[in-house]
C-alpha cells in the first residue's frame, strides 16, 4: 500500500459521498447518468466477487490467509457496493421524476458487448471469476462514456457533478502512478490488463479535467463546455 | 498474458 494507491482509493470513495450529498441536498439527479451509475453497479458486483471467499474464510475460523490488507479491501469492497447500489436505488424511487433519462440516451450494448466479448479473449486465467473481474475491469474504462454523453448534450455540468467527475477520474489517475510505483519496487508487479485499461479510462476523462481546471481558475460556478 | 497476478486492488 503507499500513498498513491491510498490517495485514489480514498478519492474514490470521496465522490461517492459527493455523489449521494448532492442527491440527497438537492433531492435531484438531474444531469446524472442512470446508465453509468447502473453500469458502476455491475463493475462492482462483477469484481468483488471474491468476497464471498473472504467471508467463507472468516466463518470457518480460517484466518491464516486474512491480513491487514485484506480487511481494508473488505471493507471498501463492502462500502462501494452498498454506496453504488444506493445510488441507483435512490435514481429509481425518490429522485426518479428528476432523471434525466431523455437525454441518457447511450446505447449500453455498444460498451457491454465489446466488453463481455474483450473479458473472454484478453484475460489471463480462463476461469468464471478471472473472466468477470478482467470484464469488470474493461467495463469501468468505459462505463463513463453515458455520462460524458450527457454532459455534451447538456452543455454544462453544476459545481457538485463536476467535483464528482473530477474524483471518479481523479481516482484512476491516480491508480496509474501508484500502478508505476508499484513496478518500480515490487518484484514480477505487472497487471497489464488493468493498466491499459486504467490508461484508457483516465484518458476518457482527459477533456473533462481540462475544462475542469480552467473552471476551477476562473472561479465559474457552473461547468461550461464549448458548443 | 504472463503471470497470474493476485487481485489486492480495488
Amino acid at each position: 500500500m503507499n500513498i498513491f494507491r491510498i490517495s485514489a482509493d480514498l478519492l474514490h470513495l470521496a465522490s461517492f459521498f459527493i455523489l449521494i450529498f448532492k442527491m440527497k441536498a438537492t433531492k435531484s439527479c438531474k444531469g446524472i447518468s442512470f446508465k453509468t451509475q447502473l453500469m458502476y453497479t455491475l463493475v462492482f458486483t462483477c469484481r468483488y466477487l471474491d468476497l464471498f471467499h473472504v467471508l467463507g474464510m472468516m466463518i470457518t475460523f480460517n484466518f491464516a490467509h486474512i491480513t491487514g490488507l485484506t480487511l481494508y479491501n473488505t471493507f471498501m469492497k463492502i462500502l462501494f457496493l452498498a454506496a453504488s447500489y444506493y445510488i441507483v436505488y435512490l435514481m429509481r424511487t425518490e429522485l426518479k421524476s428528476t432523471s434525466d433519462d431523455a437525454r441518457d440516451t447511450f446505447v449500453l450494448w455498444h460498451i457491454l458487448a465489446p466488453c463481455a466479448v474483450l473479458a473472454l479473449i484478453f484475460n489471463a486465467q480462463f476461469t468464471i471469476l478471472e473472466i468477470l473481474w478482467t470484464f469488470s475491469i474493461y467495463l469501468e474504462a468505459v462505463a463513463v462514456m453515458p455520462q460524458l454523453m450527457l454532459l455534451i448534450e447538456t452543455g454544462e455540468a453544476d459545481s457538485l457533478s463536476s467535483h464528482y467527475m473530477f474524483a471518479v477520474g481523479g481516482y484512476r489517475a491516480l491508480y496509474l502512478v501508484n500502478w508505476v510505483y508499484r513496478y518500480a519496487t515490487e518484484p514480477y508487479y505487472s497487471n497489464w490488463i488493468a493498466w491499459i485499461a486504467g490508461f484508457v479510462q483516465t484518458a476518457l476523462f482527459g477533456d473533462f479535467f481540462y475544462y475542469y481546471f480552467v473552471k476551477i481558475m476562473s472561479g465559474d460556478a457552473a461547468l461550461k463546455l464549448p458548443t | 498474458t504472463g503471470d497470474y497476478v493476485p487481485h489486492d486492488e480495488l
